[in-house]
């Protein structure tokens, strides 16, 4: 049996939201560890892997490993239903058909019951944790959403060059081009605001703009997200929850 | 000129 409890409906509404646009599908994967997900978008270009480890719940507790096949569309029409700060209990059988989604309003002594049907679905499970990366960069989540979305103005595609102490983000396109350059720095008051780069090779790569944009919906995840680039792998942009993360895996646009 | 490269293509299946 799976029970997991989340202090704040608004935690796990935000996950999903931060992924639902690109992924529709999705296993939920519940093991002792927390629950786990993965899934490619359906231009196989963008895969989305989500741990909420148990550390992240109020309450945790799966006897065995239990997959929940979620449309997610049908998901967040269900969670749309709770308040944020409810508390949300997922609930499920052993080999389930169906999920039971709780909300409890502690403070009015209301409690609301949803079940959403799952299904069965059929997924490739991507070895993805033998990653090598020549860049890695921490950076405001807010900063990298704004030059994402500013960027993507001009072009399908957006640059992303770094070197020892220099991220340059950059777009040309028909109407012109922009740049956008930031340097690394400490804010010691709000650590959040720094910018962290460490580089073993400069690297330089261009990315899909509207993968990217699907990306930043993970900024009301973190206050930062660390990307991890190398010339000859997928980029990784992740969000850090209180005990987990989302991470985007982005495969690259090559010159031919 | 520039070719989207796929995800699966960089991953092995487990």
């Amino acid at each position: 049996m799976l029970e997991a409890k989340f202090t704040e409906a608004g935690l796990f509404k935000r996950i999903i939201d931060s992924f639902r646009d690109c992924v529709q599908l999705i296993n939920f994967n519940c093991s002792e560890k927390g629950i786990a997900a993965q899934a490619v978008d359906d231009s196989r270009v963008l895969l989305v892997s989500l741990s909420i480890n148990v550390e992240a719940f109020e309450e945790f507790r799966a006897d065995r490993n239990i997959v929940l096949g979620c449309d997610l569309t049908n998901l967040s029409k269900i969670l749309r239903c709770g308040n944020n700060s409810d508390n949300l209990t997922l609930i499920a059988e052993d080999s389930p058909d169906s999920i039971l989604i709780l909300f409890e309003d502690t403070k009015r002594d209301r409690v609301s019951e949803y079940s959403l049907k799952l299904m069965e679905i059929e997924t490739d499970f991507l070895e993805i944790s033998d990653m090598k990366y020549e860049s890695y960069i921490t950076m405001p989540s807010a900063d990298f959403a704004k030059t994402v979305r500013d960027l993507s103005q001009l072009s399908d595609s957006i640059n992303i060059l770094v070197t020892k102490d220099t991220i340059k983000f950059a777009a040309e396109g028909d109407i012109g081009s922009g740049s956008i350059v930031v340097k690394p720095f400490t804010d010691l008051d709000h650590p959040e605001n720094s910018i962290k780069v460490t580089i073993e090779k400069p690297v330089d790569l261009r990315f899909g703009a509207k993968y990217l944009n699907d990306i930043i919906k993970g900024a009301s995840l973190s206050d930062t997200i660390t990307i991890k680039l190398s010339e000859e792998a997928p980029a990784l942009f992740q969000f850090d929850i209180s005990s987990g993360n989302l991470q985007f895996y982005l495969a690259p646009k090559f010159d031919e | 000129k520039y070719k989207q490269a796929s995800i699966a293509s960089f991953f092995k299946k487990r």
